[in-house]
């Protein structure tokens, strides 16, 4: 049977705030959409609650504590141990392997190379725009630009008039094309900014979240029973001109009521900013008749606090910036082959209020981590998943850390999953 | 059983009390690692003292615990784990 293909969608700082995990207020319907062909993991964490240090967990297959990755500093293949990524190991089982956009944290940790050679068949692509993400280019009630944390956008007027998502998700489409006439299956993982901070998303979106509809985070304030060591002071959303502006204080704020609705108003609106790149990319993967051999991995590097415990951003060991989103869905598998004319996923357009309810798909409850990626990914395609790690396995570049999660694709409906089984 | 499943997580400190790097601290500027065990009942979060350059956490050397439970408290808002010291924390939540 010909290899499936692989494509892995990674969204940066992306909590479950989504239709498909139950939050109400969130208008995601192409990933609700995905997720009712997928088999959903309720309660999926990543090991350390920060970008390059949980990605490079993932990727490798090994927690923070071997790669030894804890900051943005070292690369594991000089600093820890040469491990296999997901990606190089795919490539190296016959694979054509490519990146789109921010899957490697850039900088150090990936050797300045998203590591490349060992991961990618060929060049990783970075949306050209992705330069301007931080300059001063939010339209701020002066009518001057500015740097701000609150970002909505006229895409019109913006540098290279788009963003780096939409530069992403074109990408991504033209390697499909590229890939359908390709012998060899592919594995394609495209890495999404938003909603990644500054909060620069199409002002349109801004729209779906009014901000009379927008309530504070449940528990707002900073608990009296929390070790100070646990409580993350959000240095990195004070540095933005307009939070800036704000003049607040130093480690616990709080940040003006108003204010901290509109942050959450704009991270929601950049969340269905996002669903619209996803559905985008997976309308695109099923014209290309490619849906039908092509597994799909959707999932986060870590969440990010909206006001809970008196917090924003990521940067603790709260469930609201450990716990993630994360689904698979297989072909065939979570989700019966469409009948001919039938659609697993046409584009859904989250401002038309008619989108229907999604049909959940299959859901599993048990705890899980992302450093079960790597096994998991591996034996849904059909490859050895790779052997538990000795400990300590710094000398071991093939191992994984994390337990596969195959177990939870046998469904009592179907007997053919009892193969998976054997 | 959804009840055997584990999730591991941790987070870098540079100090006990909150200061400018806390959120991002370089390897060498971290003093604590918070290790949490989370299950389907409890996340159990110790922050013990850490040695940047042996990569080691020394677990005898607690500066701080969470300890919330998922039915009484989902939002982890109310920590019981001094609560629960002197001893009579069952030792299976120990890591």
């Amino acid at each position: 049977q010909d290899a499936l293909n692989v494509l892995l969608i990674i969204v940066d700082d992306l909590r479950p705030s989504l239709g498909c995990y139950g939050d109400k207020l969130i208008r995601s319907p192409n990933i609700d959409q995905l997720a009712s062909r997928s088999l959903l993991f309720q309660n999926a964490f990543a090991q350390q609650a920060v970008c390059a240090p949980s990605r490079v967990s993932f990727l490798t297959g090994r927690r923070p504590d071997t790669t030894r990755l804890y900051d943005f500093n070292s690369y594991w293949r000089v600093h820890a141990g040469n491990f296999s990524t997901i990606p190089q190991y795919f490539k190296e089982n016959g694979y054509v392997t490519m990146s789109v956009g921010k899957v490697f944290h850039p900088g150090i940790s990936s050797n300045h190379s998203d590591d490349s050679p060992y991961s990618w068949s060929v060049p990783p692509y970075h949306p050209s725009s992705e330069q301007y993400e931080n300059t001063k280019t939010c339209k701020g009630p002066d009518g001057e630009l500015h740097a701000n944390l609150l970002c909505p956008v006229d895409v019109a007027e913006v540098p290279e008039g788009t963003l780096p998502d939409k530069q992403s998700t074109e990408e991504a489409i033209r390697l499909l094309e590229k890939m359908k006439s390709s012998a060899s299956p592919f594995f394609l993982a495209v890495g999404y900014h938003k909603p990644h901070i500054p909060f620069r998303y199409p002002k349109e979106f801004q729209k779906l979240y009014p901000l009379e509809n927008i309530t504070l985070a449940p528990d707002p304030q900073v608990p009296a029973g929390l070790p100070p060591v646990a409580y993350n002071p959000w240095m990195d959303i004070r540095q933005r001109e307009d939070v800036q502006a704000l003049n607040l204080s130093v480690p616990y704020g709080p940040i003006p009521v108003d204010f901290q609705r509109k942050i959450r108003q704009s991270y929601f609106a950049s969340v269905s900013y996002l669903d619209t790149q996803v559905g985008q990319l997976l309308s695109a993967l099923e014209t290309l008749q490619l849906a039908n051999s092509t597994i799909v991995a959707f999932t986060s590097d870590h969440g990010w606090a909206l006001g809970e415990h008196g917090e924003w951003a990521k940067y603790s060991n709260f469930d609201v910036t450990t716990r993630v989103p994360l689904m698979f869905y297989v072909p065939g598998r979570t989700a019966p082959l469409p009948e001919a004319g039938d659609k697993l996923f046409p584009y859904i357009n989250p401002f038309d209020s008619v989108s229907a309810l999604m049909e959940p798909g299959r859901e599993a409850v048990d705890l899980v981590e992302l450093v079960s990626l790597f096994p998991t990914l591996a034996g849904l395609a059909g490859l050895h998943v790779p052997p538990r790690c000795p400990i300590p396995s710094f000398h071991v570049q093939l191992c994984r850390e994390g337990q596969s999660l195959l177990k939870h694709f046998r469904f009592q409906d179907s007997e053919e999953d009892l193969a998976l089984h054997g | 059983n959804p009840r055997e499943s584990i999730a591991y997580s941790q987070y870098p400190r540079p100090a006990d009390a909150p200061q400018w790097n806390s959120d991002k601290p370089s390897l060498k500027d971290i003093k604590v690692m918070g290790y949490s065990i989370r299950t389907i009942d409890y996340r159990y979060t110790v922050w013990v003292g850490f040695n940047p350059h042996e990569f080691l956490a020394n677990f005898s050397d607690v500066h701080a615990g969470e300890l919330y439970f998922v039915h009484s408290d989902p939002l982890q808002d109310h920590n019981v784990y001094n609560d629960t010291q002197g001893g009579d924390l069952p030792h299976s939540l120990t890591p």
